[in-house]
């Protein structure tokens, strides 16, 4: 996955992610594709979460899956979340969970709860940063005034790490899926061709159009995305859009 | 494109104008409407998509049982005891899964499984 929060030359924040899923579950050599992202595209699909007839939040889900990966909530935040690897990793919490430690929440339900509940950028942190889970994962958190916008490094217990837009010391903040203040593993550096990308594109050019070329330049964009979702916090505006990578193309 | 990455330098092929893209690319959007009860929330997505959803499934379990005894038994013990581990869920969780459960005709614990696939890959 890769996930970045850019705050264009007003102050209007965008946030923007690719996702990607199925990594060596199934490799197809026959058309050089991986078998669970494949059966994961008819899945997604836009939703609006309404109550009384109004919007609380829109996200993009595989459909039947409850939890929440990617979301706006208009005029307040939004969220996305990227996969942490771990040996502590979820396994270890299913494990636990099904022998009845009911105690940690599972990281869907936990988003899902942020979007339903949080009524701001600060509270939707804390949630995220807090609450004790079943599994670990990066929360790439954007808010709707300048410089909002947040990686939280979670292990199952709480927040390994904090890491704001302000001390990034960008115009934007962006997650893969390793620890951002280690380098990434030589094989899957995504997050230095989308630095180099973003940089090229510049804050002038942040919007939709900008931050989709970046990411559909491999290998940002490779075998396993899915789809590249643009939010933009103030509209509420959501576009998703489902992505194949055609060869030569990098696997992961 | 071509690209080479190594630990000191990068190079990449940045993409230009490729938005909008296809329109037939782009994702639509259904409504869940928070107010019915959660059973009830997911009913016509669940019936829309009940075929992809349990392709995707049969998927994921054929992948995953090769990983090990330990994840075989953790998916029998979701087949088997999925009605009892969903009564177990918080509300409104417990209510939609049954709900997905029950109008895409898949298991109750197999739709448990699905919502806890981000928990198996964490590994």
């Amino acid at each position: 996955c890769t996930s970045i929060v850019a705050e264009d030359p007003s102050g209007a924040l965008y946030h923007a992610r690719n996702l990607d899923f199925g990594l060596f579950i199934g490799w197809d050599v026959k058309n050089n594709t991986w078998a669970v992202t494949e059966r994961l595209r008819p899945l997604i699909v836009n939703l609006d979460w309404q109550s009384g007839g109004r919007t609380v939040f829109k996200s993009v889900n595989f459909a039947g899956y409850t939890g929440i990966l990617t979301a706006v909530k208009p005029k307040l935040f939004t969220m996305s979340m990227d996969e942490r690897f771990n040996i502590d990793g979820g396994f270890v919490g299913i494990i636990k969970w099904l022998l009845g430690d009911h105690k940690q929440k599972w990281m869907g339900f936990l988003t899902r709860d942020v979007m339903e509940n949080a009524t701001s950028y600060s509270q939707a942190r804390t949630m995220l940063a807090n609450t004790v889970m079943l599994s670990p994962a990066y929360f790439i958190l954007g808010g709707n005034q300048s410089g909002e916008g947040t990686v939280i490094t979670r292990s199952r217990e709480a927040a390994v790490d904090i890491w704001k837009m302000s001390n990034a010391s960008r115009w934007y903040i962006l997650e893969t899926n390793y620890d951002h203040w280690e380098a990434p593993l030589f094989l899957d550096d995504r997050r230095a061709p989308a630095h180099k990308c973003m940089d090229a594109m510049g804050q002038k050019n942040t919007g939709f159009a900008g931050i989709f070329n970046v990411l559909s330049s491999q290998p940002v964009l490779n075998k396993l995305t899915t789809y590249t979702a643009l939010m933009k916090v103030s509209t509420g505006e959501l576009e998703t859009y489902i992505r194949t990578c055609k060869d030569p193309c990098s696997p992961w | 494109s071509f690209f080479v990455v190594d630990a000191q330098n990068v190079t990449v092929t940045c993409e230009k104008g490729l938005y909008p893209p296809d329109s037939k690319t782009k994702v639509g959007t259904y409504i869940i409407n928070l107010d019915l009860p959660p059973e009830q929330r997911w009913a016509q997505l669940a019936k829309d998509k009940a075929t992809e959803i349990k392709a995707l499934i049969d998927s994921f379990k054929e992948f995953i049982l090769d990983w090990g005894p330990a994840t075989k038994a953790i998916i029998e013990f979701l087949d088997s005891k999925g009605g009892d581990l969903d009564a177990t869920l918080p509300y409104p969780f417990a209510g939609e899964i049954k709900g997905l459960a029950d109008n895409t005709g898949i298991n109750l614990g197999e739709m448990l499984l699905y919502n806890l696939f981000y928990e198996f890959f964490t590994v």
